[in-house]
């Protein structure tokens, strides 16, 4: 099974058609393995994106020196995994 | 396995042997009302069951509700278990329910992609694609919902097998997909169709392949408005609507494009909750608010689809 411990999950909201641009550029990085929960739209709407560890000081210096602001909206996806799991097998004690 | 469908714990995730356990405990108990049917199999062979809810007739106009084709999106295939209970319970006592039943059937397919599911049990969480494997390519999967024939191969979809949103080798290249597309022509009397995805709280009609304006979009904008309104009413939830092109992005291939293409004309997408503390992990203790909301919604669409026979 795939863990995810250390991943984390951004959330950018390009006000910019510049910063747009330049978040949408990331789709094309493969190799941060940059898996987008919420895809870039436009302008003002949330792009969500769950970066893997590794990847994480690369992407958010790049962010950063493009003045590009973002928030961590889940900061470890494997602790949520983790809470998920907990539920699922308490309600099945429960069943 | 939960004994009867009243012991059933709605408000927790479950894996897909225990849907289907759901699903033939809900047929037993409900012999008069609900069939399953299995209309294909999947890439790995696993049955693709549509629940249908049926007061007699044959052939009669239809209602479609689809959860679960990405299937990462665990809120979805969960409200869809929520949805078949509620149909039971309150196909007598509702009166929009039991008026639609009194004329059309429902069809609800609630693990669209059992593979993928299978694989977010297993595997990997994240998983969101289909499992089938194409010559040619070095990944798995292939995006279900850019593989329709509506714009397919166009903007808005990947032709890179490795991309969560690859649109495959060809249109209906997914048995997944496939089977939807038989069943629907085969069918030929479905009113609405209704493919539920999560997150990011949004109601969406057609077009996404094309900004062209889908010559009902007044209506269906009308239709949007109002079931947001009543979704919102329950616990302020709040969506946007829209056209899927103006509203989010372009995206090719995909289904209600295609069923609206068929003269389905009310044709829906809904995008449940998360507002952005979970995205796709939305925590169980959610899930039955996310489904009463969203039921709200479903039922002015049935409602409208009820009065304006075409």
């Amino acid at each position: 099974t795939e863990t995810f411990v250390g991943h984390q999950v951004l959330r950018i909201i390009p006000t910019s058609d510049e910063e747009l641009q330049k978040v949408q550029e990331l789709q094309d990085l493969e190799d941060l393995q940059l898996d987008f929960w919420l895809e870039p739209r436009g302008l003002g709407l949330p792009v969500d994106v769950r970066v893997p560890f590794p990847s994480l000081q690369p992407l958010k210096v790049h962010l950063e020196a493009n003045g590009i602001s973002y928030s961590i909206m889940i900061e470890d996806v494997q602790e949520l995994l983790e809470q998920e799991q907990t539920e699922m097998l308490r309600s099945s004690r429960r069943g | 396995l939960p004994l009867s469908t009243s012991t059933f714990d709605y408000s927790s995730y479950h894996t897909l042997d225990e849907i289907y356990n759901f699903m033939d405990l809900l047929v037993a108990e409900n012999p008069n009302l609900v069939s399953k049917l299995e209309i294909g199999r999947s890439t790995e062979n696993r049955p693709l069951y549509v629940l249908k809810f049926s007061k007699g007739g044959s052939n009669r106009p239809a209602f479609w509700i689809d959860t679960g084709i990405h299937s990462r999106e665990w809120v979805t295939q969960a409200s869809g278990v929520w949805f078949a209970k509620k149909i039971v319970q309150d196909h007598e006592n509702d009166q929009v329910l039991a008026s639609l039943l009194d004329t059309m059937d429902i069809f609800l397919e609630i693990v669209t992609n059992p593979d993928g599911f299978a694989f977010t049990h297993t595997k990997n969480r994240m998983w969101r694609k289909t499992r089938s494997k194409h010559s040619g390519s070095i990944c798995v999967g292939v995006d279900p919902n850019r593989n329709w024939d509506a714009g397919f191969g166009g903007s808005g979809a990947s032709s890179n097998p490795c991309s969560e949103t690859y649109h495959g080798p060809y249109a209906n290249s997914e048995p997944e997909v496939k089977a939807i597309v038989d069943f629907v022509k085969s069918h030929g009397n479905i009113k609405a169709f209704v493919s539920i995805h999560s997150y990011s709280q949004l109601l969406l009609y057609p077009y996404g392949y094309t900004r062209t304006p889908v010559p009902d979009q007044k209506e269906l904008h009308e239709i949007s408005e109002k079931a947001v309104a009543a979704l919102t009413s329950l616990y302020g939830t709040q969506y946007k609507y829209g056209s899927i092109i103006t509203t989010i992005y372009q995206a090719s291939g995909g289904t209600i494009d295609w069923t609206y293409d068929q003269g389905i004309k009310y044709s829906f997408t809904f995008e449940l909750r998360d507002t952005g503390r979970y995205g796709f992990l939305l925590p169980a203790k959610q899930i039955i608010p996310a489904a009463e909301e969203t039921w709200l919604a479903l039922q002015v669409i049935m409602q409208h689809t009820l009065d304006n026979p075409y």
